[in-house]
């Protein structure tokens, strides 16, 4: 686990990335930020790529990049890095409704099938459909934090039993049925029938006035 | 409006209706109805014509369609007759839902879109893609409840505009748009996204711990 020094930098580096207006200023270098926290720019570039980022000389760092994986790191991030796997009717209407919303918090990072006839098929607006047995490597390149599991119920569960090796941290289960977890990985199940009843309820209470 | 007198012999008819057993009794006489009732079998054929109910000689009226007609028009049916309209990935993934599913009280009785390519086609286990012009008559034939919308957004006014010609009670919107309906139709905007929330919520929470 991370030095506790290193952790608190760690945070000032954040509240300093943050306030930040990225229109302005697209990038940062070490001594801006060793100034911003008074120390020396070696230590900046030290803790940096402890982090995993590196500069680039004459112009420093992505202010977004290195937002992005440092409150990944501290835990707080607002990036939710999703895959999609099972690239059937489902699976390609949820990646229509994803690249059809503006939402900078919810990104689809990668999607999976196991079909020899779609795997390397384009899809979307920039996706290539992988094949499943590389789930848990690509997870681990790409932060992929959920799973949303468009795959017929039969194939659930050996599905799950790939992507938890993936260290993901949760799944939305439209399979049509229960999926077994490890304690560490949330589920949630997603029916549509949910709205279904409001609608009805709705019409029935109005059909009683 | 219906004449009460007739109303009260609906929902006696119902009740009646209601006691049979179907496995040992699927179809009833307007003579049987009559001494339930104590009327006159031609006032039960009278009254069943009326509401759209006509028996075949020497067997009577099934008691299954008796039940289901008499119910809606008594408006407490406990079936809901569905249409999806957009026959695209979505479209096509919910028709799989529905007939995946041992629902009895939520059946899909058709689907629509309106592109040539697709109008005639065979879809799902049991249906034929009808072209979404046809709604209004087709809804009032099969007793269209509710349109499940699965179109893309900027088709979406204009399906709707159609398909409350036909008389719906109700539109499960999927379209990532708002849509404007009459008074008496309800509207509930169906959203992947409500159960991603919970299952993010439930990651955090469990993060902070
Ligand atoms: N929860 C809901 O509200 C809801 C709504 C609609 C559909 N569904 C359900 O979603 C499921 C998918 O529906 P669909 O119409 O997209 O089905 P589909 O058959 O079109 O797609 C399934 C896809 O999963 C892939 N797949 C199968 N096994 C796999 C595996 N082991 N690894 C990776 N990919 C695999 C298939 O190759 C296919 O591309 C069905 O069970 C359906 O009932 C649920
Ligand atoms: N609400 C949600 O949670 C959610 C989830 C997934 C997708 N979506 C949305 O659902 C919509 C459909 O997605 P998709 O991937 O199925 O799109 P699609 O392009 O595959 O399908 C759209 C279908 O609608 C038909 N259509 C277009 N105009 C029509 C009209 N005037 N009358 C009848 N049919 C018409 C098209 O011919 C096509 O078959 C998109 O807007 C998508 O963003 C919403």
């Amino acid at each position: 686990s991370i030095p506790k020094p290193t952790v608190r930098r760690l945070l000032l580096y954040l509240r300093c990335l943050k306030s930040i207006d990225i229109n302005r200023r697209p990038t940062i270098s070490s001594k801006e930020l060793a100034n911003v926290l008074g120390i020396n720019p070696n230590q900046v570039r030290k803790d940096l790529s402890y982090f995993g980022q590196f500069g680039k000389r004459g112009v420093g760092y992505s202010v977004v990049k290195l937002r992005e994986s440092l409150e990944r790191i501290a835990g707080i991030s607002n990036i939710w890095n999703m895959a999609i796997v099972g690239m059937g009717n489902l699976g390609k209407a949820i990646l229509n409704y994803y690249e059809g919303t503006e939402e900078p918090s919810l990104k689809v990072v990668a999607v999976f099938d196991k079909d020899r006839r779609k795997i390397g098929k384009r899809v979307g607006k920039r996706f290539k459909i992988r094949d499943i047995k590389h789930f848990p490597s690509a997870a681990r390149r790409l932060n992929i934090d959920i799973v949303l599991l468009t795959v017929p119920p039969d194939a659930a569960q050996d599905v799950v039993d790939v992507v938890i090796k993936g260290k993901i941290k949760g799944i939305l289960n439209f399979s049509t049925t229960h999926i077994k977890v490890p304690k560490d990985v949330f589920v949630e199940d997603a029916d549509i029938n949910i709205f279904l009843r409001v609608l009805i309820f709705s019409i029935i209470r109005q059909e009683q006035c």
